[in-house]
């Protein structure tokens, strides 16, 4: 620096123009993760397919142009009141399967989910061209069972699917339920009738894979009132 | 609020562009590929205390020459932003999920003295 050249208003000796760029730089990357609550960068295990993206994205601005909020949910732009929204798009991780049922799980980040309340949550599931008439297709939504290794059913709906295509299925309560536990993740498990095909796509490159779309708001810091 | 130029030495906003392909940053953050955060710098004497950037009124004016003369404690005030914007981020988290969120307040726009 150049001698005795000192910040007015701090006092602090004035940094050399390079140094000042890292400075800089640092507060730029400490400042973006502390608002993402994130403790260090991400490290990306997988992207997920440019298709599954695009279709995901087309998707969902399809659903956002005729949807209303969910009755009992928060609508999606309630007063925000100024609070930082989040839009979280998650691919389905394949898990385990028999000949005639398949799970699914969605994972949310612990950052997300500590410290956001969640508005709205929507499945989206692209039925595969279904053998002729309907075909019943049974999707329960599991939770880790606190007491043990088995799954609880937290709700069960039963779907005649005449025709492919996408379908969704409102699962904020059950997401909601999932931002308060410690893995925040949702288990998804579809079951067709024994000798009936799996209805969803069978591998994981493929753009028409399931995925949820959560929206959720800042929680608003908590409050104390001293009287 | 002012804009800084190359000699400014009065409180103005100094543009600061984060490329983040150059801190690393391209492959978890989808969009946008930097961000404006710009920064205050600059003198604030006490005749310019409390007004937005340089940009004052005549009255306004008028009124620091009055607070320049009567200097009670002669300390100079901070330069500091006075209008702030969000930034919106498209981003992979650590489980591949795709979040997009709007940060508030982290773009300044404008500076001025305390």
């Amino acid at each position: 620096a150049a001698k005795d050249t000192r910040c007015p208003a701090c006092g602090v000796a004035a940094l050399a123009p390079g140094m000042q760029r890292d400075v800089l730089l640092a507060l730029a990357k400490q400042s973006i993760l502390a608002k993402l609550h994130l403790p260090a960068r991400p490290n990306i295990p997988q992207p997920p397919s440019r298709g599954a993206l695009l279709t995901a994205l087309r998707r969902m601005r399809a659903q956002r142009s005729d949807t209303t909020a969910f009755p009992g949910m928060l609508p999606a732009r309630s007063a925000g009141m100024g609070l930082q929204e989040y839009e979280i798009l998650s691919f389905a991780e394949s898990g385990s399967s028999t000949s005639h049922s398949v799970h699914l799980h969605f994972r949310f980040s612990q950052e997300v989910a500590g410290s956001t309340e969640i508005l709205q949550a929507t499945l989206y599931l692209f039925w595969a061209a279904p053998g002729p008439g309907a075909q019943p297709v049974t999707v329960r939504l599991l939770q880790p069972n606190p007491t043990g290794p088995n799954m609880t059913v937290t709700s069960e709906t039963r779907l005649e699917v005449q025709r492919s295509g996408w379908t969704t299925l409102d699962v904020g309560p059950a997401v909601q339920s999932l931002f308060g536990q410690e893995i925040p993740r949702l288990t998804v498990e579809l079951e067709v009738p024994e000798g009936w095909e799996s209805p969803v796509p069978s591998d994981h490159s493929d753009s028409h894979w399931p995925f949820v779309v959560a929206q959720a708001r800042a929680r608003t810091p908590h409050r104390v009132h001293r009287r | 609020g002012i804009d800084c130029g190359r000699d400014s030495r009065m409180c103005c906003r100094q543009e600061f562009f984060v490329d983040f392909k150059e801190i690393g940053w391209e492959d978890w953050i989808i969009q946008p590929e930097g961000y404006h955060m710009n920064y205050c710098a600059g003198l604030c004497p006490l005749y310019m205390a409390g007004v937005p950037g340089l940009a004052a009124s005549f009255h306004t004016a008028v009124l620091n020459r009055i607070k320049a003369a009567s200097a009670a404690a002669a300390v100079d005030s901070c330069c500091v932003p006075t209008q702030r914007r969000p930034l919106s981020l498209l981003y992979y988290d650590r489980d591949s999920n795709i979040v997009k969120t709007d940060i508030p307040d982290m773009i300044v726009d404008s500076c001025g003295c305390t």
